[in-house]
């Protein structure tokens, strides 16, 4: 799995 | 935050206070899909249930807020508004969505960014089901031929939010170093390649005058 992404968008 | 981005959530407000305008103010659901408008809510209600809990910033807060209250509103009076009711055609808002939902729930459980985590899979879904929620209200469009003035800007406002968003990832992917979304990427290229039909009949009618409404073969 991808690192996690912090979800800083819409 | 860049300008292709707040650009983007501005266009995205301007789709919502159009659509608003019309269901609320005019009273009227003439042309407009049901099925994308209840597609939305659940995106939105999927995607932002982490404002329990995630606060990255005011701005995007307040924007979660404004879609989720903006979206179940206009699923609120498609649904038990009397006039709204009278103007919304069920028979022609008949895209299938059992066959959108479900792929997407698929994909959300085996394709996220970290498969021991149920708000990924969560956060997934919600993305996979936005690239394809406005295909029930283009598929009316088509069906009915002729697009309402209000209701063409209203749809070009929501193509447009998205393709900012690519503009968007591709700035951050060329200033900041590590910065990757594969997930969204995709996504958001699917959803803005199935505006540009509409995005060129948009074009070609509104170039005679902003007034003209759409008409697709």
């Amino acid at each position: 799995p991808e690192e996690e992404e912090e979800k800083d968008e819409l | 935050m860049n300008i292709f981005r707040f650009l983007g959530d501005m266009s995205h407000i301007l789709s919502f206070l159009l659509l608003l305008h019309k269901i609320v103010g005019g009273k009227s659901a003439a042309g407009i899909s049901l099925r994308t408008a209840e597609m939305y809510a659940i995106v939105f209600c999927t995607r932002y249930i982490d404002l329990l809990w995630n606060f990255a910033s005011l701005y995007n807060y307040l924007l979660k807020l404004l879609f989720i209250g903006a979206s179940l509103t206009i699923v609120y009076f498609m649904r038990y508004g009397p006039s709204q009711k009278a103007t919304y055609n069920a028979d022609e808002d008949a895209f299938p969505v059992q066959y959108l939902i479900a792929p997407c729930a698929v994909l959300g459980v085996l394709i996220n960014q970290d498969h021991s985590s149920p708000f990924e899979m969560v956060w997934a879904f919600s993305i996979y089901l936005e690239a394809v929620a406005i295909l029930p209200q283009l598929f009316l469009l088509q069906k009915q031929g002729e697009v309402e003035n209000l209701t063409s800007h209203y749809v070009f406002a929501l193509g447009a939010y998205r393709a900012l968003y690519l503009l968007n990832w591709m700035f951050r992917f060329m200033t900041e170093p590590d910065y990757q979304q594969r997930i969204v990427w995709l996504s958001g290229l699917v959803q803005t390649a199935l505006y540009c039909d509409f995005f060129y009949h948009y074009y070609q009618s509104k170039k005679g005058g902003l007034n003209k409404s759409v008409k697709l073969p």
